[in-house]
């Protein structure tokens, strides 16, 4: 299967995962 | 959930593993030693880790460049994915650097790590940002330049995610094109 993810799902992760 | 460490999250894999170089125009030095290979990553942690620990776009040192490259991709015309290819490019005005480079930058990296060309996300070979006192440049490079069902999707796409209105163009040329003539001449196979 295809990894694909649209923009929104991957901006969702900007500040979650910032100060790791 | 709550109390579970950030290590213990399955972190969300990439399609492709992809690799982040840096130019730094040394003139004392040859192109390719001016070229360094940051990093790679192929989760989507993984890249907003490193997206916040590097400069943005609009603070590098003109003369500089980022590459974003599929793993095994060197960021030149003569890499062997390469050299059939061409690139879609978007020439920013200089007031742009302060207005846009940044987000059309963090966008085009979203659309190449997403995967965002649906059946044709295979024929991207990555993306170059030059940051130049004339005016600074993005472009997406593909692999094969006469394959024009992707390069076209591929440049449509891009520019509904750049968000440019219609009465803006983008050109795509062939790196053949671009190698043998001057940047001013260098004619566009496909425009969307």
């Amino acid at each position: 299967e295809k990894k694909r993810y649209d923009r929104e799902f991957l901006l969702g992760f900007q500040f979650i995962f910032a100060s790791m | 959930p709550k109390g579970l460490g950030l290590e213990m999250v399955e972190k969300h894999p990439l399609q492709n593993r992809w690799a982040l170089w840096f130019f730094k125009n040394d003139k004392s030095k040859t192109w390719q030693a001016n070229l360094h290979l940051i990093t790679k990553f192929d989760t989507v942690e993984d890249f907003w880790g490193l997206y916040h620990h590097i400069q943005p776009a609009s603070k590098l040192t003109p003369g500089c460049d980022y590459c974003l490259f599929k793993d095994g991709i060197e960021p030149m015309w003569e890499d062997d994915q390469n050299k059939r290819g061409g690139r879609w490019l978007v020439t920013l005005a200089k007031q742009q650097r302060h207005t846009d480079l940044d987000h059309f930058w963090l966008e085009t990296l979203l659309c190449l790590i997403g995967e965002s060309f649906e059946q044709f996300s295979g024929d991207v070979c990555g993306a170059v940002l030059n940051v130049r006192a004339k005016g600074d440049k993005i472009a997406v490079w593909t692999c094969e330049a006469d394959n024009r069902d992707g390069v076209t999707h591929i440049g449509r796409v891009y520019k509904e995610r750049l968000g440019l209105t219609q009465k803006v163009t983008i050109g795509y040329q062939a790196h053949t094109d671009t190698a043998s003539k001057s940047h001013n001449l260098t004619k566009n196979k496909f425009v969307v």
